[in-house]
């Protein structure tokens, strides 16, 4: 599954998901990548947010729309990540997942849930000065 | 203050990346950078998690499932169990750009997509049909069915439903981690 954020120069954000879903789904499956507040979310007036993982917890818990909300309520990209990660663990303590987060200024940051074989997130940011994308780690929660 | 602009992505997939920033650097919208950046993963059958030919379901069958929302106007595309058709970004902004709904599913979408001048045509692949015979090897494991009959952690359906349902554990949604399979 790819997620993704994209601010302007202006600060107008969009994202996106897309996906093949979960391998050996039972027919008709969605998972949460085209859930509106789940797979992602976006506010030009604060930011936006991506997802991934399994879709069957995540969506459960518009991870990208708390995330969002968040950031409007004044958290930095990083910590609004966190916090709905946060919000899953409390119900879910151990789950497959990750969000990255970024607001219209151009901050940004990410988070994931630890869980057995998933321990760091990569993901991958381009922004002025590089010539190349830049690939980011996050230890997971 | 921060650099824009700036594109972030899930996972390691650099390629989308640089493909939503050369649609940004071009005078794009933050859409049209999101909408390239993920069908570049779809073409690039990003981890086979992105794109035809990966994560067949039971039946052996590729579906995509993508979503794009405008920050702007709140306008949101979504498509979900779409059939037959490689560009399921492309598809979703059809939606946003071309109907005054929001989410389109299942074989419906894909006459949808067809109607709008997508290519319609088989999402198999020969590493999609090796995922699905290794499954049917293993007597269908993993397998995300439960309370049904036979025992779904030991044999492959047809499945019919169990009477007198367990009582639900709340760690019923903790599941084992498979980095290729994901949403």
């Amino acid at each position: 599954t790819i997620g993704m954020i994209a601010v302007d120069r202006n600060g107008n954000v969009a994202t996106g998901t897309s996906t093949n879903g979960a391998s050996h789904k039972i027919p008709g499956r969605v998972g949460d990548s085209p859930v509106i507040g789940a797979g992602s979310y976006a506010d030009s007036l604060v930011g936006g947010a991506a997802a991934t993982g399994d879709g069957d917890t995540m969506m459960r818990f518009l991870p990208s729309y708390q995330a969002v909300e968040n950031m409007r309520l004044g958290a930095d990209p990083t910590t609004a990540c966190q916090k709905a990660i946060d919000r899953i663990q409390k119900r879910i303590p151990v789950f497959f997942g990750a969000i990255i987060c970024a607001n219209r200024t151009g901050s940004y940051g990410a988070a994931c849930s630890k869980a057995p074989g998933f321990t760091q997130f990569h993901y991958s940011v381009f922004k002025p000065d590089l010539s190349q994308p830049l690939e980011e780690i996050v230890d997971c929660l | 203050q921060p650099p824009l602009p700036l594109v972030v992505n899930t996972w390691p997939f650099h390629s989308a990346t640089q493909a939503a920033w050369k649609a940004l650097s071009a005078g794009g919208s933050p859409l049209d950078a999101v909408e390239r950046g993920c069908a570049q993963c779809e073409v690039d059958q990003c981890d086979g998690t992105v794109g035809y030919g990966g994560s067949p379901d039971e039946s052996g069958e590729t579906t995509l499932d993508a979503m794009i929302m405008d920050g702007n106007t709140m306008a949101v595309g979504a498509v979900a169990n779409l059939r037959r058709i490689k560009n399921a970004i492309g598809v979703a902004r059809a939606v946003m750009d071309h109907t005054k709904h929001t989410f389109l599913v299942g074989e419906s979408a894909s006459l949808f997509a067809e109607s709008m001048g997508f290519v319609c045509e088989d999402l198999t692949t020969n590493r999609s049909l090796s995922i699905y015979s290794k499954w049917l090897d293993l007597r269908c494991q993993p397998n995300f069915r439960k309370n049904v009959t036979p025992d779904p952690t030991k044999s492959c359906g047809p499945y019919k439903p169990v009477r007198g349902l367990p009582e639900e554990k709340t760690s019923s949604l903790q599941k084992e981690v498979d980095l290729h399979s994901h949403d």
